[in-house]
């Protein structure tokens, strides 16, 4: 049995905007510590991570660790279906092929629910050691979701050069080149519109801006992105949820043949 | 272009 209570269901909601431009089909897996998903893109250049951990829930009750395979799409679209003030809850009962969503208005006066089908998807995990990275930038999310639309115009790949400086990126195309520095900058009225690197040492890596762009679909979750780069590992760019988790994109870099 | 790296370089299947 499994019943996850979610008082801010537009959050789901911002959550599969962030993932389906990347994904298809993908395993939810719910256990005591959370709803969680891992996938690769069909691909396998980048992955997403997602974890809703279970305390950020008003409900949480998961049995037993369950494995849930939904098409993304399909998720989406019964979804949006919700209120962006509704209470979502999501249901299913052990050995069932179905997940329901229930919607609930914020004032009980209207109770939706919408049964999905559950997919077999052979999941393929990935381990992610832990590791420790060159440079750490933080920076408000919109202007990353800017800089990354406005360079895949000029060119189709990036540049990120992390030095004392600033954060750099830069693109070449048919019509010309690009050159975006971001300096740091802790002296601002708000925290969330700082830019904040922390380098141990400078670092260089090139990337293909259509998936950074795919992971800007997360902008509206939070307020803020980390992008975390070391030379010769895939750079890992993450998206806070308050109270909740994280969802965060690996992408692998381009290298010179 | 530069060559793209695919993800199973860098971290293994679990």
């Amino acid at each position: 049995m499994l019943e996850l209570r979610l008082v801010q269901g537009s959050l789901l909601k911002k959550v599969l905007d962030a993932m389906r431009e990347l994904v298809n089909d993908a395993n939810f897996d719910c256990s005591a510590t959370g709803f969680s998903l891992q996938a690769m893109d069909s691909s396998h250049v980048a992955l997403v991570a997602l974890l809703l951990r279970s305390e950020g829930f008003e409900h949480y009750r998961c049995d037993r660790n369950l494995s849930m395979g939904m098409n993304l799409n399909n998720m989406s679209k019964m979804l949006r279906c919700a209120g962006n003030d509704d209470i979502i809850t999501i249901k299913a009962d052990d050995g069932t092929d179905s997940v329901t969503f229930m919607f609930e208005s914020p004032n009980q006066d209207k109770i939706a629910d919408f049964e999905m089908k559950l997919m077999d998807i052979d999941s393929e995990h990935l381990g992610i050691p832990d590791a420790e990275y060159q440079a750490i930038v933080r920076m408000p999310s919109s202007e990353f979701a800017r800089i990354c639309k406005d360079l895949s115009s000029i060119g189709d790949t990036v540049v990120i050069s992390v030095t004392k400086e600033g954060v750099k990126f830069s693109t070449a195309g048919d019509i010309g080149t690009a050159n975006i520095v971001c300096r740091q900058n802790k002296t601002v009225d708000k925290p969330e519109e700082a830019t904040i690197i922390e380098m141990q040492e400078p670092v260089s890596l090139t990337f293909a801006l259509r998936y950074l762009n795919s992971f800007t679909k997360a902008t509206p979750l939070s307020d803020t992105v980390t992008i975390s780069l070391s030379s010769e590992l895939p750079v890992v760019v993450e998206y806070k949820i308050a109270e909740m988790g994280y969802i965060r994109y690996y992408l692998a870099p381009k290298i010179e043949e | 272009t530069p060559m793209q790296n695919d993800l199973e370089e860098f971290y293994s299947m679990v």
